[in-house]
Parts: structure tokens; C-alpha cells; sequence
């Protein structure tokens, strides 16, 4: 797959651009958490498109943003199972 | 703009797993 560039970003409908930083997001994530990746594409899809962009040529920072998604996700697991 | 993870964010469903 080639890079996803801004210019190619901004040719698509609003509506399908973030399902195209989706594509592109959910393989980079699935490797470091197999199972959270639909989950955790989804939360990273609120972040802006401008940011995403950059976060594909910088995977520091999207490998912190995954982490802290995750830290929400599995501080939010326990709280359930604690409530329950 | 600091990033909030938003628990109730929607689940992303990739291409090959829609058809």
C-alpha cells in the first residue's frame, strides 16, 4: 500500500476519508494489540485528520496515543467487572 | 490539542471485514 498523502486524503468524500485512515491505522494497531484493534482504530479516529497524517510518519507518537487508548479501555474493563 | 480517548468511540470495521 502506498502512503497515504494529505492530498489523496482531501480527494476523498469527508465521509470516507476517515474510514481510509482507518485502513490504514487498524494493521499498524492490530500488530501491537490483536484483539483491542477495531476498538482502538475507532477511538484514534477522533483524533484530527492532520494529526493521523502525521502519526503514520512518526510511530512514536502513534504507539503513545495507542497505549493511552488502551489505558482508558482496560481502566474502563475493571471498573465494570468492579460494579458488577 | 491533548488526545481524550473516548471509551464510547466507535469500534472501526476494516474493508475485508465488511464484505
Amino acid at each position: 500500500q502506498e502512503p497515504l498523502t494529505a492530498s489523496m486524503l482531501a480527494a476523498a468524500p469527508l465521509k470516507e476519508q476517515k474510514q481510509l485512515l482507518g485502513e490504514r491505522l487498524y494493521p499498524l494497531i492490530q500488530a501491537l494489540h490483536p484483539t483491542l484493534a477495531g476498538k482502538i482504530t475507532g477511538m484514534l479516529l477522533e483524533i484530527d485528520n492532520s494529526e493521523l497524517l502525521h502519526m503514520f510518519e512518526s510511530p512514536e507518537s502513534l504507539h503513545s496515543k495507542v497505549e493511552e487508548a488502551v489505558a482508558v479501555l482496560q481502566a474502563h474493563q475493571v471498573k465494570e467487572l468492579t460494579t458488577k | 490539542k491533548p488526545f481524550v480517548p473516548n471509551i464510547n468511540a466507535a469500534e472501526f470495521i476494516p474493508g475485508f471485514l465488511q464484505k
